[in-house]
């Protein structure tokens, strides 16, 4: 299975024409093999992107070094899917 | 689980067990409930769709699919809770029966099932069909782009290795032809509800264009009262509008397809969450998500009864 340890899924706050401009520039890096959960769409909403482990730094260093404001929406999401995995176990057992 | 009574929705199923609850589903109401296989996949697995019909002959129908894009797991739970509900509801609510007295349901719980049981063996994130695209490592198309209503224009990606790719043609998804046959074939369906998640919308035509559906105001005004609905059970927020203006431009969307064909009541749902679990919603959320959609749901239906053309 694949594995998505150390993977996070940012949120990123767009506040204008231009920040959408530079988070859609993100998205045609096809090596960083981010995965956006909901797309960059206008000033406002928010974008949400799983990003892998080793494209963290360069991910969070590009916002930054553009004024893009993140959170970090979700930590780990192999956490969260070893949750569900045994919550699916647990119910299949019983 | 022993019966659809038994059945745990509460949790997230397989494949298999899905497809075992719609053949018990089926057993347990064999005058209400029909399995209908409207094609194969890419993989070869059966495409099934449940029919919920009091009689007639092509009646005027509404048709709900879950699933279209894999991950989206909330989506398939919820629509086997709708299954489970329209047996229970028709009969006992007099607004729902009404409508089940008029009108078929067509529900189509895995629209993706070769994704979705990848989804379970080997990548829970994925999101596309798995079908091989020729000169590309890479697999899969975004069967969200893949309908023939401004098919390849902005708003999808014509690279294979990309989330929203089209594929090569409109249709060329086996799992999107299918749904086109038999929408083409049954030629009298009325309302066409596409369900995701997450974000919480309701959204209605169009996507790859701006330029506003002929039904945009009765849209919007269902809209508004189907999320008012909604939220009337646990005051989940939903935003509505147009494809375009409340997300972004997306072409060879599955509803504007459907409004083109003429069907107007064409709606499609963003289920939870605003940003908390996005596609891994706790599956405690699971009945809730699906009670409150369901509300939303009827909303639609009643009107399409009501309103008819």
């Amino acid at each position: 299975k694949e594995d998505f340890v150390g993977h996070q899924v940012l949120r990123i706050s767009v506040a204008d024409e231009a920040q959408v401009q530079k988070v859609t520039e993100l998205e045609d890096l096809e090596h960083l093999q981010l995965d956006f959960w909901r797309g960059p769409a206008q000033p406002g909403s928010p974008v949400d992107v799983r990003v892998p482990f080793p494209s963290l730094q360069a991910v969070k260093v590009f916002l930054e070094a553009h004024g893009i404001k993140y959170t970090i929406m979700i930590e780990d999401v192999q956490s969260l899917l070893d949750e569900e995995e045994e919550q699916m176990f647990a119910f299949q057992a019983r | 689980a022993a019966s659809t009574d038994t059945f745990n929705y509460a949790t997230y199923h397989t494949l298999d067990e899905i497809y075992g609850f719609m053949d018990m589903l089926v057993a347990e109401h064999p005058n209400l409930v029909s399995k209908l296989q409207i094609g194969k996949t890419y993989e070869g697995r059966p495409i099934y769709v449940l029919k919920f019909s009091t009689g007639g002959n092509n009646r005027p129908a509404i048709w709900i699919d879950t699933g279209i894009h894999s991950r989206e797991w909330v989506t398939q739970a919820s629509g086997i809770w709708f299954a489970k509900k329209i047996t229970q509801d028709y009969g006992q609510n007099p607004a729902f029966t009404a409508i089940l007295d008029k009108m078929d349901i067509f529900l189509e719980i895995v629209t993706n099932p070769d994704g979705f049981a990848f989804t379970h063996s080997k990548n829970r994130l994925w999101r596309k069909t798995r079908s091989i695209t020729a000169g590309s490592s890479c697999v899969g198309v975004d069967p969200n782009r893949n309908w023939d209503a401004g098919f390849g224009k902005a708003g999808a990606s014509s690279n294979p290795c990309s989330e929203t790719y089209h594929g090569k043609f409109a249709n060329s998804e086996t799992e999107v032809k299918s749904i086109v046959d038999f929408v083409k074939s049954h030629g009298n369906i009325k309302a066409f509800i596409s369900i995701h998640s997450y974000s919480q919308l309701l959204l209605y035509p169009y996507g790859y264009t701006t330029d506003p559906a002929q039904d945009q105001a009765e849209l919007d005004e269902l809209a508004k009262s189907a999320v008012t609905a909604l939220a009337s059970l646990y005051g989940t927020k939903f935003k509505y509008g147009s494809i375009i203006k409340a997300i972004y431009r997306a072409s060879g969307g599955t509803i504007d397809w459907t409004y083109n064909q003429g069907i107007k009541y064409s709606y499609t749902f963003e289920l939870r969450d605003t940003g908390r679990y996005g596609f891994l919603l706790p599956a405690s959320q699971i009945v809730p998500t699906a009670q409150e959609t369901w509300l939303a749901l009827l909303t639609i239906m009643d009107h399409t009864l009501k309103h008819p053309y």
